[in-house]
């Protein structure tokens, strides 16, 4: 379960980065 | 974020440097430019990471992400980056320059370092031209030829002979 997680915080993590990046392009 | 910081890639995403490379060659002279390559290199540094997650990956990208935001509001009233299709033009502009004058002083048989590491930086300029969509064929061209003229002009000189 920790494995699992650790791997869906860093999912989220990267989907947050993706939509800061998506939304400085729309900014 | 310091420059350095900036460079400190992590191994599974140092395909990248060459784009932040080029980004602190434009910061001072066309920060359109080094804000694009910034952005080219953090999508493709996202792509990398969702192969392959790592901590350093993530302290990497936030620190990429920051510096992307800061440039964003420094650049804040500038026009062109404001205008996506403005900001397309201005990228490929700057391309096409690099390009033209690597390929006048090829054909002109003038081979020296800087017209080999202008084909180079305009062959990453047309990659980093992709995040405004598919090249156009012309320019999907351009790129490759740009690419290929690095490695053979590379080849040759490391065999001695005079690129033709």
């Amino acid at each position: 379960t920790t494995a699992l997680a650790g791997a869906s915080a860093a999912s989220m993590e990267q989907d947050e980065l993706s939509q800061r990046l998506q939304q400085l392009r729309n900014q | 974020m310091a420059n350095s910081g900036e460079l400190e890639i992590p191994p599974k995403l140092k395909a990248v440097r060459p784009y932040l490379l080029l980004a602190r060659d434009h910061d001072k002279r066309d920060p359109v430019v080094a804000f694009f390559c910034r952005h080219y290199a953090m999508e493709t540094a996202l792509a990398l990471d969702k192969q392959d997650k790592s901590p350093d990956n993530k302290i990497f990208l936030s620190g990429l992400m920051d510096r992307l935001e800061k440039s964003k509001e420094d650049l804040r009233s500038d026009e062109i980056l404001s205008n996506e299709l403005a900001s397309q033009a201005h990228v490929e502009t700057c391309a096409s320059k690099i390009f033209v004058y690597a390929d006048n002083e090829d054909r002109a048989g003038r081979f020296h370092k800087a017209m080999l590491k202008s084909f180079y930086k305009s062959g990453l300029l047309f990659d980093v031209m992709q995040t405004f969509g598919e090249l156009s064929e012309d320019l999907q061209k351009t790129r490759k030829y740009a690419k290929w003229k690095v490695t053979y002009i590379t080849g040759c000189q490391k065999r001695g002979e005079t690129p033709h």
